[in-house]
């Protein structure tokens, strides 16, 4: 069942995209149930929250842009949460 | 711009940070005056100050570690998380984390310490982050053109200002932003709108204290000589209040905010900075204008603002009956004196780029001269 073409789950960077959404994001620790499930739609909705706040195009994809910026170095502070 | 959850703020407009430990990416002063402008940055736009502790527990601690370092958020090596900073609050709220991994820098190789300090700052005074990509408070780490042209966004002084309001007009610090790189302007001499930080004489000599700087006049020297405070005293900070020398203790004593140090030749004294308060000062006074010893009743006068106090330099007692008021004993003198000298029987008040020669036999100012006059323009 495509995942909307979000985040395939062999995407190369999902493991990455997990952890920077985790820790900066507050997306939910299982999220390999989440990336699994047929429905993606709080995948897609949190990378498109990311991508809202850093100012990105919301695609709601992992594309090269938004990898561009979650490579970069940051802020160990969480964007969203307490 | 954000706050954190529940909008946490300091209660209390004087702060005190320390420096627990160094990065060996850069020299110790660097460091020091690194975080000492992060600072500045916030100070410059609110009615907070801080000041620098050397030991205890400070409101912010600042400190470098790797990986682990035990607060549950690891570091994760060069790269992605450079620092991490709380919200205020007791215990470790307040503090702020640098990740030792990166290689910190004065410039824009590397990760700026400057920089990221002040944004790890900004999160111990409150801030959240912004999602304005010209916000300091942005998360991701981008290297602005030059820090000595660093300048907070509105958006920057927007979120500070919801917490604390705005820097009182009466104290407004219009110092602008020196650079941290390492060749800062030296300040110019013959300037005629030249003004100084403090003025105090040592064994003889004549030091006057301007942002880093200090110059030294010697008895064999006419030429007055300019020095890198730091250079002298690496512990000492720069933009100094208020300097003077104790004769019968052959040291001079050095004020910043609410702390001093004592100084005997080159060596800064141990057990020092101690607080103003343990002369006796009461907590409203924050800062000291200036401070001069009379040397003929070694009584020394600390001026603050349009008030001066008495200091027995035997009893290490402040006078009873003070503080009272500049104009009642120096008639002619104005307030908020930026610094003080006694040399042949006179005082030396010094106000800006002016100076006034006050006689204390007469009680009156007898002379009116440029501040600079002491260094030959």
């Amino acid at each position: 069942y495509p995942l909307h073409g979000a985040v395939s789950k062999d995407h190369p960077s999902m493991e990455f995209a997990q952890q920077y959404l985790e820790k900066y994001y507050s997306f939910e620790k299982n999220v390999e149930q989440v990336f699994r499930r047929k429905d993606s739609s709080p995948v897609v909705k949190k990378i498109q929250e990311m991508q809202k706040f850093l100012g990105l195009e919301m695609t709601g994809k992992l594309d090269s842009s938004t990898m561009d910026v979650m490579l970069k170095p940051r802020c160990g502070v969480p964007d969203v949460g307490g | 711009f954000t706050t954190f959850p529940g909008s946490p703020k300091w209660r209390k407009n004087h702060l005190t940070y320390r420096i627990v430990n160094y990065t060996p990416d850069l020299p110790k002063e660097s460091v020091d005056s690194a975080i000492e402008k992060a600072l500045k940055v916030w100070e410059e736009v609110t009615p907070l100050n801080f000041s620098r502790l050397s030991e205890g527990e400070a409101d912010i601690m600042i400190s470098f570690a790797v990986g682990e370092h035990g607060d549950f958020y690891p570091f994760d090596g060069p790269g992605q998380s450079l620092a991490h900073a709380y919200p205020p609050g007791p215990g470790f709220y307040g503090d702020a984390h640098f990740d030792e991994d990166e290689k910190w820098t004065l410039g824009p190789s590397g990760t700026n310490l400057f920089l990221v300090a002040a944004h790890e700052l900004g999160h111990s005074l409150g801030l959240f982050h912004s999602d304005n990509k010209e916000a300091l408070m942005y998360p991701v780490y981008r290297f602005s053109t030059n820090p000595a042209q660093f300048r907070l966004s509105q958006d920057d002084i927007n979120g500070i200002q919801s917490l604390y309001g705005p820097r009182p007009s009466s104290d407004a610090i219009v110092v602008p932003l020196s650079s941290v790189s390492p060749r800062p302007e030296t300040p110019v001499k013959c300037d005629p709108a030249l003004s100084f930080d403090a003025v105090s004489t040592l064994r003889g000599e004549l030091l006057l204290f301007k942002d880093r700087y200090f110059w030294r006049k010697t008895r064999w020297n006419s030429e007055p000589e300019v020095h890198l405070i730091s250079a002298f005293w690496p512990s000492l900070p720069s933009h100094l209040d208020a300097a003077y020398e104790a004769h019968n203790k052959d040291s001079v004593f050095i004020f910043k905010g609410s702390q001093f140090w004592a100084v005997r030749g080159n060596e800064v004294q141990a057990g020092y900075p101690k607080a103003i308060y343990t002369l006796g000062f009461p907590p409203a006074v924050r800062k000291i204008d200036a401070a001069v010893n009379d040397s003929n009743n070694k009584k020394t006068y600390f001026f603050v603002e349009d008030k001066y106090w008495r200091f027995n330099e035997k009893t290490n007692l402040m006078d009873k009956g003070f503080p009272r008021l500049i104009k009642d004993d120096f008639p002619g003198v104005e307030s908020r004196v930026d610094a003080v000298l006694q040399a042949f029987g006179f005082f030396y008040f010094f106000h800006g780029s002016s100076q006034f020669e006050f006689d204390p036999n007469a009680r009156m100012v007898t002379h009116t001269l440029k501040s600079n006059s002491w260094l030959l323009c």
